[in-house]
C-alpha cells in the first residue's frame, strides 16, 4: 500500500456538495462511493442524482421493522446500494437536481448513467479498509459527527469520541504524516469528503486520525462497484 | 524574571482574568462576523437572542472541543448558532438503528503487505 494516496488526485471525486437542511447524508456518501467506482469502470467522472434517493429510495432493513431510508429524515448507504442494484441504477445530478427537500418521485429509468453491479462491506481492518479504498475506489463510511459541528481545520484526533455513527461521509483518500504538535509526532490519518458546502472544514473536507477507530469511523465501511451503462 | 533597578518603574501586566463585560464583547463581536460570514439574518430580535445565546454556548462547546481534539483547530462553522439536538435533527442522517442486513456481501480480504 502507498504511504500517501488520495483519489481526489485521480480525478475519481466530483466538488463538494451542500446537502442543506436535510439528513440526506447517506445518500450524498452512496452517490460518491458510486461516482467514484464509475469512473475506475468508465473513466469518466459524472455527477450522480442524490434527489434520486431522496424521493425514491424507501428500501427497508428486512431484520428491522419501521427502518427504512426516509429522505431528509435519512437512511443507510447499504440500502441506497440495494435500491440502485433494483431500480437499475442512478440518473446525472444534471436530469434529477438537488432540491434538499422530500418530494414525489420522478426517476426516469432511460436517463439512468451508472448502475451497480455489486457491494460489499468491508472489515474493521484498517489495512483493508486502505487496501479497498486503493483498489476499487472512496468507500461509503459512517462516523460519529459530534467534533464536526465545531470543526475548522487540521487533523482530527479526539481524546475520546463516542463510536455511535450518526453521519454517512465519503472516504477519499489517507496521509501518512498530519503532525500532531501535542503528542509531537507525525500521525496518520483519512481524508473524508463531507456534504456540507466548501464553507465548511478544510474546503468541505475533514481529516480525521488512523489507527484506533476514531469516532468510529472503521465500523461502517462499504465498497461498491459500477456497470457502465449507456445514457441514449 | 528579570531584576528592575530601583530607579525603574517594572512594567505591570494585568493577570486577572478578562471581566464578564469583556467576554460579551468578544461574544457579540464573533456574532456579527459569524452572521456576516454565513450570510445569517433572523426573523425577530427574540430569535436573535436566543440565537446568540446559542451561539455564546457554541463557543465555550468549541473551547472544550479544542481542549479534547488538540490537533484540529475548532471554533466558529456555519453551524455556530445551532444547538446540539438541531444540528443532528438536520445535518445527520445516518439512521443508527438500522443494521447491515446480515446476509451483506462481505468483501473479500486483499493482501496489503508490499
Amino acid at each position: 500500500l502507498p504511504a500517501d494516496f488520495d483519489w481526489r488526485d485521480k480525478g475519481a471525486v466530483t466538488p463538494v456538495k451542500d446537502q442543506g437542511s436535510c439528513g440526506s447524508c447517506w445518500a450524498f456518501s452512496a452517490t460518491g462511493a458510486l461516482e467514484g467506482a464509475h469512473y475506475l469502470e468508465t473513466g469518466e467522472l459524472v455527477s450522480l442524482s442524490e434527489q434520486q434517493l431522496v424521493d425514491c429510495d424507501h428500501e427497508c432493513d428486512p431484520e428491522e421493522y419501521g427502518s427504512c431510508d426516509s429522505g431528509c429524515s435519512g437512511g443507510l448507504m447499504n440500502n441506497a446500494f440495494e435500491y440502485a442494484l433494483k431500480a437499475g441504477g442512478l440518473e446525472r445530478e444534471e436530469d434529477y437536481p438537488y432540491t434538499g427537500t422530500d418530494d414525489t418521485c420522478k426517476f426516469d429509468k432511460s436517463k439512468i448513467v451508472s448502475s451497480v453491479s455489486n457491494f460489499s462491506v468491508i472489515s474493521t481492518d484498517e489495512d483493508q479498509i486502505a487496501a479497498n479504498l486503493v483498489n476499487h475506489g472512496p468507500l461509503a463510511v459512517g462516523i460519529n459527527a459530534v467534533f464536526m459541528q465545531t470543526y475548522v481545520g487540521g487533523v482530527s484526533c479526539p481524546y475520546i469520541c463516542g463510536k455511535r455513527i450518526d453521519h454517512g461521509v465519503l472516504l477519499v483518500g489517507y496521509g501518512s504524516s498530519g503532525f500532531a504538535p501535542i503528542r509531537l509526532k507525525e500521525k496518520p490519518y483519512w481524508i473524508l469528503k463531507n456534504s456540507w458546502g466548501q464553507s465548511w472544514g478544510e474546503q468541505g473536507y475533514y481529516k480525521i486520525c488512523r489507527g484506533y477507530n476514531s469516532c468510529g469511523v472503521d465500523s461502517l465501511v462499504s465498497t461498491v462497484a459500477a456497470l457502465h451503462t449507456s445514457n441514449k | 524574571s528579570a531584576a528592575v533597578p530601583n530607579d525603574v518603574d517594572p512594567l505591570i501586566q494585568q493577570v486577572v482574568s478578562e471581566s464578564d463585560d469583556d467576554q460579551l464583547l468578544h461574544a457579540e463581536r464573533h456574532f456579527s462576523s459569524f452572521k456576516a460570514t454565513f450570510g445569517k439574518t433572523y426573523a425577530t430580535q427574540e430569535e436573535h437572542d436566543y440565537r446568540f445565546g446559542v451561539f455564546k454556548a457554541n463557543l465555550r462547546r468549541a473551547k472544550r472541543h479544542q481542549a479534547l481534539d488538540p490537533t484540529a483547530v475548532h471554533g466558529v462553522t456555519k453551524f455556530s448558532d445551532l444547538t446540539p439536538k438541531e444540528f443532528r435533527r438536520n445535518f445527520l442522517g445516518l439512521k443508527r438503528r438500522l443494521r447491515l442486513p446480515a446476509d451483506a456481501n462481505k468483501a473479500p480480504i486483499l493482501p496489503t503487505g508490499d
